[in-house]
């Protein structure tokens, strides 16, 4: 109703992960924005393919170039997302070769604005100190078409990977 | 022998001295998120110890990232060591993404790099998975996106299918669930499970590691390459399948293809490991190999792998050791009493079609 639209996010932190405190205002966070692609049907059936033995297409893989022409977000996409950050006193952004991807710095005050919702808070767990949103952002309606999500505002890096050292057992365990 | 070596491996696949990399046009690569570093007087400590029957490199070609300095960690040390003993002899990377601003998402930076550059190894092997519930289906969908992009490429992308087995989520009273994992869930990577030796002193046939994930993605559904095999199994255990009400029939079902998951040995910080396990030693050991074939290929004038699914259920198990026996791990109900999928004849999604039986594969796959 207020012209804000939420994206589906996974918000709630695992229990592990201890409250500091919100960060201060001034200090600076990197946010991801995933633009919206073009043509994913095309790339899906060019990738089903190339990686289909019976067809004559099979091992014609693409370059990153090609990857990028195909894919690249539209140039409405582009100004939107852009013209949105700059008038947020966003600029400090870098792209890459696909175009699909932002990665821009500001600060926290900026952030909690550019994406109203979101609450920037300190967590830590065993040496390992993060910054992440409490609460589920939102970006500007005639935004949010353009964009997939914003990354750097929930996900945390999870506990362990899939390897274990396991103590050897005892014959009653056996 | 007292666990899993590269020797042991090497014996178990059918991996001669003369099946190493030529080092020419090819490159593999593992991937750590958690500042998980490998130190590389582990890995030249390990290969002294265990690479001394096949000819391989002891020193990773490129670090991309920060490598951090101090204690090395286990993961990073079992990937890089084994990947480096199935793919001997071939080029290798480390992509490391501990994440340098506290705000930053390690594995969506990875993606990120990914899609700036234009020369990357054509086989990646990544241990790291959340549960799909954990995670936003608009992240989930965009990341699945990013492995397209990778696969139209021709980079082969490895995940390891989790430890939990087919996992589970209780969902109030009574009520549990199955829990799938993602990346392993994506229909556009290849998801490696996990085996042991039926008798775990000797090398013999493989069974069922009972902590191999897999299962059925509650989030994608089930792609065409492998809608008749995951269908024949179907129809084919219904005496041993969990109830439906655990798992989504039609969701895309994993692991693809399984490797040796436990008692490996490990150097890490100078130190020999025995029993380590999971299905992230199982993943390089499988990338490793197809590294091989690749180099193969290349040199053949044919093109990387690629996305490797589609071919590999064509082949509906040829060049692979078939799996049959055992269980991996589900809810501790009633209903299941801590039973998930079982190995079946043919694919499963315990081990899916089997381990690489290497001169068999690499026949398969050359034509």
């Amino acid at each position: 109703s207020s012209g804000y639209l939420e994206y589906d996010q996974d918000v709630l932190l695992p229990k592990d992960w201890t409250h500091v405190g919100r960060v201060d205002p001034s200090e600076e966070v990197e946010l991801t924005f995933a633009l919206k692609q073009q043509n994913l049907e095309l790339l899906e059936e060019t990738l089903r393919l190339v990686s289909d033995p019976g067809s004559a297409q099979y091992g014609k893989h693409l370059s990153l170039q090609e990857v990028a022409s195909l894919v690249r977000p539209s140039e409405l996409t582009q100004k939107v997302v852009r013209r949105w950050l700059q008038a947020h006193g966003v600029s400090n952004c870098r792209t890459v070769r696909t175009q699909d991807f932002l990665q821009c710095t500001m600060t926290a005050e900026v952030a909690e604005v550019l994406l109203p919702g979101s609450r920037f808070h300190r967590y830590v767990r065993d040496r390992r100190s993060i910054v992440r949103s409490s609460a589920p952002y939102s970006v500007h309606e005639e935004v949010h078409q353009h964009l997939d999500f914003v990354g750097g505002l929930h996900r945390v890096p999870p506990r362990e990977k899939d390897v274990r050292v396991k103590h050897r057992p005892s014959k009653g365990e056996v | 022998h007292l666990g899993v070596t590269p020797a042991i491996l090497r014996a178990r696949y059918n991996l001669t001295a003369a099946d190493v990399g030529s080092g020419q046009n090819n490159s593999q690569a593992v991937a750590q998120f958690l500042e998980q570093y490998y130190h590389p007087a582990d890995l030249a400590e390990f290969m002294a110890m265990f690479g001394r029957t096949f000819p391989h490199r002891s020193e990773v070609d490129r670090v991309v990232g920060t490598q951090g300095g101090g204690k090395a960690g286990l993961e990073a040390s079992l990937d890089i060591e084994y990947i480096m003993s199935t793919g001997a002899n071939v080029s290798t990377w480390v992509f490391t993404n501990p994440g340098r601003h506290e705000s930053q998402e390690p594995f969506l930076q990875w993606m990120v790099l990914l899609s700036n550059m234009s020369d990357l190894p054509w086989v990646h092997t990544i241990s790291y998975g959340d549960d799909e519930d954990s995670l936003s289906t608009a992240y989930m969908m965009r990341l699945n996106t990013e492995f397209m992009k990778a696969g139209v490429r021709g980079i082969s992308l490895l995940f390891a299918s989790g430890d939990s087995g087919a996992g589970c989520r209780h969902q109030g009273k009574d009520k549990n669930t199955f829990r799938p994992s993602f990346p392993a869930s994506s229909p556009y990577v290849t998801t490696v499970g996990g085996t042991t030796f039926k008798n775990p002193f000797k090398v013999t046939y493989e069974v069922t590691h009972y902590i191999s994930g897999g299962g059925f993605s509650n989030v994608f559904k089930m792609p065409d390459y492998q809608a008749s095999a995951v269908e024949g199994y179907l129809k084919s255990v219904t005496a041993t399948l969990p109830p439906q009400s655990y798992f989504n029939t039609s969701g895309r079902a994993y692991p693809d293809m399984a490797a040796l998951s436990d008692n490996y040995w490990v150097v890490s910080n100078r130190v020999p490991i025995p029993w380590v396990s999971g299905t992230s030693a199982s993943t390089p050991v499988v990338g490793g190999m197809l590294s091989l074939i690749n180099g193969q290929r290349l040199s053949k004038g044919l093109p990387a792998l690629g996305f490797l699914n589609p071919r590999l259920y064509k082949l509906k198990g040829q060049g692979l050791f078939d799996v049959t026996e055992g269980c991996h791990q589900g809810c501790l109900d009633e209903q299941v009493q801590g039973k998930g999928f079982c190995a079946a004849p043919s694919w499963d999604p315990v081990t899916g079609w089997g381990t690489p039986n290497y001169p068999a594969l690499l026949a398969a796959l050359l034509s």
